[in-house]
């Protein structure tokens, strides 16, 4: 049951799955579950939103874990924020407030057949698990995805590699189908977050030049406020700034689309470690990874609700 | 054994190269040998000053090893046994598993 689930250990996909059936299930009052589509291999896309039932046209903000299958933090990471967001309605003014004024969308497995794969077959799989034909390589790197500047520099136009960008934009289903359901909600949406893992960084567009997006101002002070937040719970640093500085400069991320379709804050976490443990975070540093994170999350959450 | 314990002897090798000229010996080694690179993303946006993690695999150890050593290359292991550290991140699991 969802009292005993254990926040503090990877979860294989099915038992991901079946928590989440078990949350929506348990609070029918702040937690709705759905499915935005099918993966590549059939499975389906569920999506969580956590907040208040009240008007239809609440702002929202949408959080995707699992892009890279073998990033594990990540969907842990989004299990511990539902966990949170619930557990502190009650006895936590600011998440309260968040969630009346906010839908959170929380997409704890984005890429449901490379996370599936990670566990049970290749644990440093990254990719998705479509099928080329002309090739036997299988997958496509779900962040060379979108339609953004697609394919160009820093992604791989051979389906060997592993920054494969797909045979054309939003070729892989998993990515059309986030993408169809943020185009269809844009207006709603005002803050996109995807974690990843591997960096301590805290990234927002552009990635694929260096130019400095219009509302520069106001995503830095966010940005600078998330990793205040973040360094407050452990002192853990992380750097921050525009992907393509910070990190180096590649073809468009989601980060990059969801910019572009007008959401005006948009985010990459990278999240521990920086080269210690590497993709293998071992569980018992889920709880203060994650509680970093959460800390940086609200803080971007409350900075949407101020006027900038 | 967690994923048959495919990774045992795996490393994870780290290099940060120092200037262009390594950068180039780098990209060019990675060429003759098949690793999956954990940072950066592709051997395409390695940069010198920046740190290159890369899984190689039991068999090309010694290999990478003795190339890079013969190059100058100025590198640590930062990862000696793949298979163990996969065990000990889901060590909870696997016993969970055996419970």
């Amino acid at each position: 049951s969802e009292s005993h689930y254990d926040y503090e250990v990877y979860h294989s996909l099915e038992e991901i799955q079946s928590w989440m059936l078990e949350v929506n299930r348990t609070h029918p009052e702040i937690v709705d579950m759905f499915s935005i589509g099918t993966s590549y291999e059939g499975r389906p896309l569920y999506v969580l939103q956590i907040g208040k039932r009240s008007r239809p046209q609440k702002k929202a903000m949408w959080i995707d874990c699992g892009v890279h299958a073998r990033e594990w933090i990540g969907p842990a990471f989004c299990q511990w924020f539902v966990k949170e967001a619930i557990n502190s309605y009650q006895h936590d003014s600011v998440m309260r407030r968040l969630m009346n004024q906010l839908n959170f969308y929380i997409m704890p497995v984005l890429n449901v057949d490379g996370y599936h794969y990670s566990w049970t077959t290749d644990r440093f799989w990254r990719k998705t698990r479509s099928k080329n034909h002309k090739y036997h390589c299988r997958g496509v790197d779900a962040n060379r995805n979108w339609k953004v500047k697609w394919c160009e520099e820093g992604a791989s136009s051979h389906p060997c590699d592993d920054t494969y960008c797909g045979p054309f934009p939003e070729s892989e289903p998993e990515v059309r189908a986030v993408a169809k359901f943020l185009r269809k909600n844009k207006k709603r949406f005002k803050a996109y977050i995807s974690i990843h893992a591997y960096a301590q960084m805290l990234l927002y567009p552009y990635s694929y030049k260096y130019a400095m997006i219009p509302n520069f101002g106001c995503v830095e002070s966010a940005a600078q406020n998330a990793v205040t937040a973040l360094y407050s719970a452990y002192g853990v640093r992380y750097r921050y700034g525009p992907a393509s500085t910070t990190l180096y400069v590649s073809s468009g991320s989601s980060m990059d689309w969801a910019y572009r379709i007008g959401i005006q804050y948009a985010f990459a976490f990278e999240l521990r470690d920086t080269g210690y443990y590497g993709f293998l975070l071992p569980e018992a540093l889920i709880n203060p990874t994650c509680t970093e994170t959460l800390r940086a999350v609200k803080a971007i959450a409350t900075g949407l609700l101020k006027k900038c | 054994y967690l994923y048959n314990n495919r990774y045992v002897g795996d490393q994870v090798f780290r290099v940060t190269p120092r200037d262009v000229t390594e950068v180039q010996v780098l990209k060019r080694m990675l060429g003759n040998i098949k690793v999956d690179l954990w940072q950066p993303n592709s051997a395409s946006l390695i940069r010198h000053n920046a740190t290159v993690d890369m899984h190689v695999k039991l068999n090309d150890t010694q290999g990478l090893h003795a190339h890079l050593k013969q190059e100058g290359i100025a590198y640590n292991v930062f990862i000696s046994n793949l298979q163990k550290e996969i065990e000990k991140q889901t060590g909870y699991r696997s016993a969970r598993r055996r419970r």
